[in-house]
């Protein structure tokens, strides 16, 4: 039996709303620990991990591990059908082939369920090496989108590179050229707001603006976005979910032909 | 530039 109550749906709806232009479908695992799901986008340059801990739940059981093969436009479809406030109820019995959803509304006077149908998916799971980055930046999550959205006007690519002054966003393409720099700026009241580099070398590496724009559609779900750096290695892209887990993107580096 | 596979950085499990 699996049972995962959240008394925020609308967190389980902005997952989905960050990993859907990405995923058509993908498989939750889940076990004691909470729910995790490991895919890669459908040309393979791209990976999305997500884990959220069992205890961010509001009630969280599960009796054995249980994979849920899910088409997340179906899934979609579910979660459109909540309301905003509604919490929500995953359930599955064991080996069963497929999950129900039940919302309630807060006042407790609307409750419906939907049953949806699981897939069996052919799964590859990845196994991501530790890595020591060479930098470490951390920023709003809302200029991060702001400054991916800019610079993908100008270019199919950003070069993003971190040194002691700060970052720099820079994009090129038939119309010219655009910059951003943004520099270390602490703001301890609204550490939200901070910009902070957590630098070990410099490093200057490029990347598909249209992988980091659908990166940039999980910024609902937390104020600041880590973004770690390292020569010949993916980029990760982290959102926390607050008190939940966190969900992040890999991205491959583009390299010289 | 050329674009990568994911899959080339990191190990099958």
């Amino acid at each position: 039996m699996f049972e995962a109550r959240l008394v925020n749906s609308s967190t389980f709806r902005k997952v989905l709303d960050a990993i859907k232009d990405l995923l058509n479908e993908a498989s939750f695992d889940c076990s004691e620990n909470g729910i995790q799901l490991q895919a890669m986008d459908s040309s393979h340059v791209s990976l999305v991990s997500l884990n959220l801990k069992s205890d961010g739940f509001d009630k969280f059981r599960c009796d054995r591990n249980l994979t849920m093969g899910m088409n997340l436009t179906s899934l979609g479809k579910v979660f459109k059908c909540s309301g905003a406030d509604d919490t929500v109820t995953m359930k599955a019995q064991d080996y069963a082939d497929t999950v129900t959803f039940m919302f309630e509304s807060k006042k407790q006077d609307k409750i419906s369920d939907y049953e949806m149908k699981l897939m069996n998916l052919d799964q590859e799971h990845l196994g991501i090496p530790d890595t020591e980055f060479s930098c470490i930046i951390k920023m709003p999550s809302i200029e991060f989108a702001r400054i991916i959205r800019d610079l993908s006007q100008f270019g199919e690519s950003i070069v993003i590179s971190c040194t002691k002054e700060g970052v720099k966003f820079s994009a090129q393409g038939d119309i010219g050229t655009g910059n951003v720099k943004l520099a270390q700026t602490h703001n301890f009241d609204k550490e939200e707001e901070s910009v902070t580099i957590d630098l070990q070398e410099p490093v200057a590496l490029t990347f598909a603006c249209q992988y980091l724009n659908s990166f940039t559609k999980a910024t609902p779900l937390s104020n600041q976005v880590k973004l770690s750096m390292c020569e010949n290695v993916p980029l990760v892209v982290e959102y926390q979910i607050p008190e939940l887990g966190h969900l992040r993107f890999y991205l491959a580096p583009k390299i010289e032909e | 530039m050329a674009q990568p596979s994911i899959a080339r950085y990191f190990n099958n499990r």
